[in-house]
């Protein structure tokens, strides 16, 4: 059975299953030891106070090696495999980022960055909406967060700012030192949250297209300096909890044929990459996002089948008491009006017919001399005759009249 | 009984082009 629609057929709300967005997916980090050649790095043994052995990573060794596409492997906590940046102050100068485009846009719920490393001191979370142009911070985290990132440690979310980055040094805590988890959750704290149906703010607050980790600074200053081989990053795991974004039209995405993206498979007449608009002709009602209530479903024009294009009208939508907005464009088979549901000037309905029918509407045929002009009534048919003309389409002479030479009274009374 | 249709033919255009249809 279709999630979309309920026993009866009726459309309902259908959401996409939860799911890691980044699973499997490319991540592209700006630095990755042993590219340049093997390099040396030195790490501290877990539970082991000060115990530290050193290693080789070497990109082109696959035993010795620490690709980004570790970030987004099967996560196996008995055989981690990491991530891992170049080593040394000068390879860090500057942020170190992990890029993941997510192919299409998500609604994501969380974000999470498993370390083999200890945790930054510094790190921010970016998210982009349109495939990478441009940016925008998820949140910002930092034992400075006033120096680092100029921005207030845990400030109060508001509704006013609940679609804005905060900072916190809540990661800070340093143990464990290695292993740490960083998560962020998208909703967590934001006073909408709770209706987030009807809030378009968090609705596009959690919307993101590609995923930005930036490490910004690996210690905090004042803390014991580490041998240069020490210094590095390492992620096992980089998550994002989420949905394919479909607006509610959708219970899953798939794979597009040609282009092979990720799509939504869109249902309620709704049509493109998130569901995020009316299929054509289906525009009586204007697209809305679907909500636990309400479908929100697209509904074709009603047009009589004598158009195939329609548009929608606000304002008769309105006047309809938001039951009806469409108009239909270019009605065919003689027929005119909103739904092409009466027939054309020149032109009267066959009522032998439907509506819909092809030939619903039949030509007037006005005598172009017996008749005073060229609409003729709608249901009959009756042409309007001049004095003394007679005949549907006033094509002859009433009883008593007869014709005469001129066009202007061709029927003139029998003296 | 039926009248006969109109018949255009004996009809005078004279003064009248504009309305003579085009077929006439």
């Amino acid at each position: 059975p279709d999630p979309c629609y309920d026993e009866h057929g009726a459309a309902r709300r259908c959401i996409p299953d939860f799911v890691n967005a980044a699973f499997g997916k490319e991540v592209r980090a700006s630095s990755t030891c042993g590219l340049k050649g093997p390099s040396r790095y030195c790490a501290q043994d877990k539970g082991e106070e000060g115990a530290r052995t050193c290693h080789t990573c070497d990109a082109s060794d696959p035993k010795r090696a620490h690709p980004g596409s570790y970030l987004t492997d099967l996560n196996n906590p008995h055989n981690l495999t990491c991530w891992q940046s170049e080593t040394g102050v000068q390879a860090l100068q500057g942020n170190v980022t992990l890029t993941l485009s997510l192919g299409k846009k998500f609604e994501v719920t969380y974000v999470s960055v498993q370390f083999c490393s200890k945790r930054p001191d510094s790190m921010a979370i970016f998210k982009s909406m349109d495939y990478g142009k441009t940016w925008v911070p998820f949140q910002f985290y930092s034992t400075q967060c006033r120096k680092v990132f100029n921005r207030p440690n845990r400030a109060a979310i508001t509704k006013q700012n609940e679609q804005e980055a905060v900072c916190t040094d809540a990661h800070a805590d340093g143990r464990p030192l290695s292993g740490g988890l960083v998560a962020f959750s998208t909703l967590d704290g934001r006073p909408s949250a709770h209706d987030f149906d009807n809030s378009p703010v968090l609705q596009d607050w959690v919307t993101a297209t590609d995923v930005r980790v930036t490490f910004s600074r690996l210690t905090a200053p004042g803390e014991p300096d580490e041998d240069e081989d020490s210094l590095f990053y390492a992620v096992s795991d980089l998550q994002v909890g989420g949905r394919c974004k479909c607006n509610g039209h959708a219970s899953r995405c798939v794979k597009e044929r040609d282009t092979g993206g990720l799509v939504c498979d869109c249902k309620h007449n709704t049509a493109g990459p998130e569901c995020d608009r009316c299929k054509p002709f289906h525009y009586d009602r204007p697209w809305q996002r679907a909500t636990a209530r309400e479908a929100h479903e697209c509904v074709a024009c009603n047009c009589n089948l004598h158009a195939r294009r329609c548009r929608f009208n606000m304002e008769l939508y309105k006047l309809s008491g938001r039951k009806s907005g469409g108009v239909c464009l270019n009605c065919r088979h003689n027929t005119a009006g909103r739904h092409c549901h009466y027939c054309k000037e020149g032109y009267y309905r066959d009522l032998s017919k439907p509506i819909s029918h092809r030939k619903a509407c039949k030509a007037c045929d006005c005598h172009p001399v017996g008749a005073a002009g060229k609409t003729c009534n709608q249901t009959t048919g009756q042409c309007p005759c001049k004095d003394g003309v007679t005949g549907i389409t006033c094509n002859r002479c009433a009883k008593g009249y007869q014709q005469s030479r001129s066009p202007i009274a061709p029927c003139i009374k029998i003296p | 009984e039926v009248q006969p249709t109109l018949d255009m033919a004996l009809f005078d255009w004279t003064d009248y082009e504009d309305m003579r249809p085009v077929d006439n």
